[in-house]
């Protein structure tokens, strides 16, 4: 795992709530909104369940920790997107917030539903960035969500032991936490 | 709109991809010089492997040097690819992969070795 220069986070005390909103201007709409909710709710309680961190969406997105969108092309913070495959989506470290995803991809909630070649899981993307939001850089793992690339009409939205390592040593552990479950679920992918 | 349950089929073809032509790179080592690698060198430095020429116009060369062959060798380290300085093919096809657009390494970013 890696963090970014000066090792970045939010600063909320020990019982620390972000909140997450979606632009009401910069959306997909082949996917309803209700799901592409449901798949950040997911995103967002995976890294919850491991840090003493609550992650809330809320309507205005003015005033969001974490503001999400999708966009296409330049859309002014100098990191244009680059149409189908490429970069898929990028976000910024701590406090910034900013969380941005290519419109041009062929976003999937259900791979097995979407026949496209280059259709991309828009959960396993949404967990990769939710880590750079948190303070976590690229990993050299290949399994870990923090890996750099993603094959299209792949999954990686569970996260590894490397993941966790890295964000707990930022903000600690979820009380509820238990490595042996991350153990025991590593194990069985593996296996798998 | 779709509704929801409604398989969607969607057909792209994926050799019009961002980056499929990187594949004319294959093989290239050091000291090779081939049309359009300076492209190749602008996706290293915008990762992180490469920082800017400082020739006169800070525009890259088609030619592949020692500097970009650094630049390779990093990148193999990074995605835990066996080290060969070479654009070979498991090194190509993570090039070509689809990924994040933060940067791996460079200024902005502390690896933290556990």
């Amino acid at each position: 795992f890696a963090y970014f220069y000066g090792s970045p986070r939010w600063e909320r005390g020990s019982s620390m709530t972000l909140t997450y909103a979606f632009s009401p201007w910069n959306m997909i709409d082949y996917i309803s909104l209700p799901e592409i909710r449901g798949v950040f709710r997911r995103s967002f309680s995976k890294w919850a369940s491991v840090i003493p961190v609550n992650f809330t969406e809320i309507e205005d997105y003015g005033s969001a920790n974490i503001k999400i969108g999708f966009f296409r092309g330049d859309h002014g913070d100098g990191e244009p997107f680059d149409g189908v495959l490429g970069v898929l989506a990028h976000a910024f470290s701590p406090e910034n917030g900013r969380f941005h995803l290519d419109e041009a991809e062929t976003w999937a909630v259900d791979i097995g539903k979407v026949k496209s070649k280059v259709a991309v899981d828009l959960e396993s993307v949404a967990t990769h960035e939710i880590g750079h939001i948190l303070g976590l850089a690229h990993s050299s793992v290949k399994e870990a969500v923090m890996y750099p690339s993603l094959r299209p009409r792949s999954r990686k939205a569970d996260l590894k032991l490397d993941d966790v390592q890295g964000i707990q040593a930022l903000y600690g552990s979820n009380p509820n936490f238990r490595y042996s479950s991350l153990l025991e679920s590593e194990n069985s992918s593996n296996k798998a | 709109r779709f509704t929801p349950g409604q398989v969607t089929v969607i057909t792209t073809d994926d050799h019009n991809a961002t980056w499929h032509g990187f594949t004319r790179f294959k093989d290239a080592e050091k000291g090779s010089r081939v049309s359009g690698m300076s492209e190749l060198k602008k996706y290293f430095q915008r990762f992180g492997y490469l920082s800017i020429p400082d020739n006169q116009n800070c525009s890259f060369t088609d030619v592949f040097d020692a500097q970009f062959e650094s630049a390779v060798v990093l990148y193999q380290k990074k995605f835990g690819l066996p080290v060969t300085g070479k654009l070979d093919s498991d090194t190509l096809s993570e090039i070509m992969s689809p990924r994040c657009g933060v940067s791996d390494t460079g200024p902005k970013v502390r690896a933290t070795k556990h």
